[in-house]
């Protein structure tokens, strides 16, 4: 048996609204450490990870390990008939063919109960690297996505050039061209609208806006994105999950491979 | 510019 709770049940509302454009359909791996997703797009371009750990969820409860394959499109809309305050459980029986979410409305007499069928898919789980990134940049989360926006008016890819304690991203098209320009800053009163760069060796990368803005989609979950580079691997988007209360739930990270002169 | 593939840097685990 799988039943998990999760009394904040916007927060996987917000984790649906993240991944349901960029992937169809994936799995979640259930195990008594908590749920965790991998999936690539459809072009293999890019690729997403969510991990949400046991000890955030209100209760959790897996007795073995199960793998529950589903349509995150149709897992989103069954998601949107949850009000933004309900708390959210999903339950699943060891071998059943569909979960059942439960959506409780706080403060009133409310419950409704929704089923979506179980798939079985033949995922490919990838290996990624625990390496050392030559460039670490932590901003806010609505700062790169108003940049991946605007950007994508000007060019379909942007260059992303690290040096020093500045990091800029750089656009070009027919129409002309665009650059933002980001300096470290040092708000210690207000961390989430800070900007820390951390650098091993200047970088300039090339990447495909369009991912970048199913990525933003992740920006209501976390008031802060870290972006990691190195040359000539995928970049590492990552939004950090926390609660209410700012305990850590887990996180989505997204990969993306870079664009190459030919 | 062309666009790499993410399986080319990650391969299956």
């Amino acid at each position: 048996m799988f039943e998990a709770k999760l009394i904040q049940g916007a927060i996987l509302k917000k984790i649906l609204d993240a991944i349901k454009d960029l992937v169809n359909e994936a799995s979640w791996d259930c195990s008594s450490q908590g749920m965790s997703l991998q999936a690539m797009d459809t072009s293999h371009v890019s690729l997403v990870a969510v991990q949400m750990k046991a000890d955030g969820f209100d209760k959790y409860r897996c007795d073995r390990s199960v793998t529950l394959g589903m349509n995150l499109s149709s897992l989103s809309k069954i998601l949107k008939c949850a009000g933004n305050d309900d708390t959210i459980t999903l339950k699943a029986p060891d071998d059943g063919d569909k979960i059942t979410l439960v959506f409780e409305a706080k403060n009133e007499s409310e419950t409704s109960e929704y089923e979506v069928k179980l798939m079985n898919l033949d995922s490919e789980y990838l290996g990624i690297p625990d390496t050392p990134y030559s460039v670490n940049v932590k901003m806010p989360s609505h700062k790169f996505q108003r940049i991946c926006r605007d950007l994508q008016q000007i060019g379909d890819a942007v260059t992303i050039s690290c040096a020093k304690d500045s990091i800029r991203f750089a656009a070009k098209g027919d129409l002309g061209s665009g650059t933002v320009n980001l300096c470290q800053t040092a708000s210690a009163d207000k961390p989430e609208d800070s900007v820390s760069i951390s650098m091993q060796e200047p970088i300039i990368q090339s990447f495909a806006l369009k991912y970048l803005n199913h990525f933003a989609k992740a920006t209501p979950l976390s008031p802060q994105v870290s972006l990691s580079l190195s040359p000539d691997v995928p970049l590492v988007v990552e939004y950090s999950i926390t609660d209410d209360d700012g305990s850590d739930f887990g996180y989505i990270r997204y990969y993306l491979a870079p664009k190459i002169d030919e | 510019m062309s666009q790499k593939t993410i399986t080319s840097f990650f391969k299956p685990a």
